[in-house]
């Protein structure tokens, strides 16, 4: 059913 | 100084408790101009995001920048615990640095205080795409009525919790979730007659998978607002937005799946 990405992959701390 | 006045069933009572199963705590930073609140789930899958202007908050009061950590479930067991003819007011002041207070006034003036204690919460704070970012990465968007977004999302999180795809084209917009024993298949057809409740616009097709179950946390928060626009890109998390008041809005983001 995929492979899940992390939206820590997408968007760094601020 | 904050003061923030809450009211029981307002957006930023209604996020709270969307995320109550999802994260511990919410990350606000308060000005003068405004609050913006940022939570992420513990497994890091989905972003929301609620910004509330100052002129859109009634009684609203904050003399400098302010950033703290909510404890999320302590706030809406409060709250819950609160009647809905009550004042309710968030205050965080110079004298108590480290707590938050909740005040519940009755409309007889009998008050009801609640304390607890701030969470550190630096880290779960991201830099999150602004409005030029998704004109530009994102092919497509789609608007459309909340409540009929609300009951896909609720349709595809009951049938399959694990694998949805969201696909669009200029011609049509797709929902598909896959179950254990059968899949379900959603499709919404572009009305050429009619573009102000329901409208695609694409720059090519995209298709995005997601998990359905956070889409459906979300989705109810979403009907505090009578439509929601969503922001379809092949590379990046699927985001939905909706606008609260006049100027204020709540994002939310979902991390994509990889296709097999």
């Amino acid at each position: 059913s995929g492979v899940q990405l992390s939206i820590k992959e997408f968007y760094r701390p601020d | 100084m904050l003061e923030l006045p809450l009211v029981k069933g307002d957006p930023f009572h209604h996020v709270m408790e969307a995320i109550l199963d999802l994260s511990d705590v919410a990350h606000v930073v308060c000005t003068t101009r405004g609050l913006n609140l940022l939570a992420v789930d513990t497994k890091h899958l989905a972003i929301v995001s609620l910004l509330f202007p100052a002129e859109d908050f009634k009684g609203y009061t904050c003399d400098e920048y302010i950033s703290i950590g909510i404890p999320i479930r302590d706030l809406v067991n409060a709250i819950r615990c609160g009647d809905d003819k009550d004042t309710i007011t968030l205050k965080v002041g110079e004298e108590n640095f480290g707590t938050i207070t909740l005040s519940f006034v009755s409309p007889e003036k009998n008050t009801v205080d609640y304390e607890f204690r701030l969470v550190d919460a630096k880290l779960e704070r991201f830099r999150l795409p602004d409005r030029h970012f998704l004109r530009s990465k994102y092919q497509g968007s789609v608007k459309m009525p909340s409540v009929e977004f609300r009951r896909i999302c609720k349709c595809l999180s009951n049938f399959g919790d694990e694998y949805g795809v969201i696909s669009v084209t200029d011609e049509d917009l797709t929902y598909f979730a896959k179950g254990t024993d059968g899949d379900v298949y959603v499709e919404y057809k572009q009305q050429e007659e009619d573009t102000t409740i329901f409208k695609i616009d694409v720059r090519e097709p995209v298709r995005l998978a997601f998990n359905p179950k956070y889409l459906n946390t979300f989705a109810k928060v979403f009907t505090l607002s009578g439509q929601v626009k969503l922001f379809l890109s092949k590379t990046h998390p699927l985001m939905v937005e909706c606008k609260i008041g006049q100027k204020g809005r709540i994002r939310c983001f979902v991390a994509p799946k990889v296709e097999p």
